[in-house]
């Protein structure tokens, strides 16, 4: 069946969140998306880590703000380590 | 500001830097003088020295590249990110990457090579990311007018805390971002937007909208790239849903959220005399279409639709206002006006022609 829209949305902003962690938090890409973390997932615990950097309520969820935030131009350094 | 971990730094002072190659979508010339702007960023204020070599290698190596460029961090194409840079090392150490995709410019239109390379210099000589929002090391991009540019004081306190102060006799400082709840903040200007209030300080404007507890912090230059920091003065002509700013002799008119052709105008225009040479502040009261300039200790009174001066102007602020100084900025809300002068606000109730409350001046900001 085509993809709903709405899920087809979520899937794009699933990937934006992820290459946009990946890049710039260091969260580790997933070798096995399904298999599910130890204790928090730790997508949501670098999202805190993204949200506590740009004083951003710390959601832990690609809240609207957060994605504002995220399609902002930026430099391409890592905000956390190198 | 943050440094880089490991506190990476260059053994020297006197460092050698090289553009590699030039994008087409600018002169040379302009990308030699944006890249030289933005290496003075940083030798202005610290002993650090930056020579320009033409062919051996350089301790920073400057260059456009192109998505995948051979150093395991391939840019994404237009927009996105828009370049990076390397901590101070050997080899690629200290060297700047910028995304041949990006719209290169050397004014507000695209993004502008000088504050891009500025920033990753910074990057360069051993700054990491900082989470002040108006600091040159902040990781989103924002324009300043290169020639109003000054190096925030975060960013100058963290490339003195790793290389030094510079040799000037008064060291230099730079702007402070404001905090909505530091109780020494005042105001350039305010005004009401459609709704909103605009709190203008340097090149920033807090946006405070009657349902958001929060204050949002901006750039000025976010929203309108041609218009200068500092605005002096502003008020809301609700009527023609227009905004007009003032800033030392001239006066832009916004229209909604675009500014209108044919701005910045003489004050004169307005009616002023030559003597007058700036605007502290202005409010418009809608319900009898005047507005009322405040100039040092006296006022002017403006009739929007006559479009003149009113006779017998000017007044005495404190004939008609009271005692409250000279009014750094000033704005009509709900029927009553407030005017600040420094940290303290005074509520005035024009029906009964005096002061009926005394605050703060962040007292709008739920602190």
């Amino acid at each position: 069946f085509p993809v709903a829209p709405e899920a087809e949305d979520e899937g794009k902003t699933l990937r934006l969140v992820e290459s946009y962690l990946q890049n710039f938090y260091g969260l580790q890409k997933d070798d096995h998306p399904y298999v599910r973390k130890k204790g928090e997932d730790s997508l949501a615990a670098k999202l805190k880590e993204m949200q506590a950097f740009f004083g951003l309520q710390m959601t832990g969820k690609p809240d609207l703000d957060t994605l504002k935030m995220m399609r902002k131009p930026r430099c391409g350094v890592p905000d956390i380590g190198q | 500001y943050v440094f880089t971990a490991g506190n990476p730094k260059w053994k020297r002072n006197n460092l050698t830097y090289r553009i590699l190659n030039y994008t087409p979508k600018m002169r040379q010339a302009d990308v030699d003088e944006a890249i030289q702007k933005a290496l003075s960023v940083w030798s202005n204020v610290t002993q650090l020295t930056f020579q320009k070599l033409e062919d051996k290698e350089a301790d920073i190596m400057i260059s456009f590249a192109y998505r995948d460029h051979q150093d395991n961090s391939p840019f994404d194409g237009p927009n996105g990110q828009l370049a990076h840079a390397f901590q101070p090392g050997e080899g690629i150490g200290g060297d700047v990457h910028l995304d041949e995709e990006e719209a290169w410019t050397k004014d507000g239109r695209g993004y502008n090579l000088f504050i891009v390379v500025a920033h990753e210099l910074g990057h360069s000589l051993g700054l990491s990311h900082s989470n002040d929002p108006g600091a040159l090391m902040y990781p989103t991009y924002s324009y300043t007018d290169p020639k109003e540019f000054l190096l925030p004081q975060d960013d100058i306190d963290g490339i003195q805390a790793i290389y030094g102060q510079s040799n000037a006799a008064v060291q230099p400082t730079g702007p402070v971002t404001p905090q909505a709840c530091d109780p020494n903040l005042t105001f350039d200007a305010i005004t009401t937007l459609r709704g909103e209030t605009i709190f203008f300080k340097g090149r920033y404007m807090l946006r405070k909208h009657p349902e958001r507890t929060e204050a949002e912090l901006n750039f000025i230059s976010l929203f309108w790239p041609k218009l200068p920091s500092g605005i002096q003065a502003a008020y809301e002509n609700i009527e023609r849903d227009e905004v007009l700013l003032f800033k030392e002799d001239k006066y832009w008119v916004l229209r909604g959220y675009d500014i209108a052709p044919g701005y910045p105008k003489q004050i004169y225009h307005l009616g002023f005399p030559k003597t007058v040479k700036r605007v502290n502040a202005a409010y418009s009261d809608e319900a009898t279409g005047k507005t009322y300039f405040f100039i040092a200790d006296r006022y002017w009174r403006y009739d929007e639709n006559k479009k003149s001066m009113d006779s017998a102007y000017p007044r005495k602020i404190v004939s008609d206002f009271g005692k409250i100084g000279r009014v750094d900025a000033v704005f009509q809300k709900n029927g009553y006006i407030y005017f600040f002068h420094g940290t303290t606000q005074f509520q005035f109730d024009p029906r009964a022609k005096r002061i009926v409350r005394k605050m703060k001046s962040i007292s709008w900001f739920n602190c």
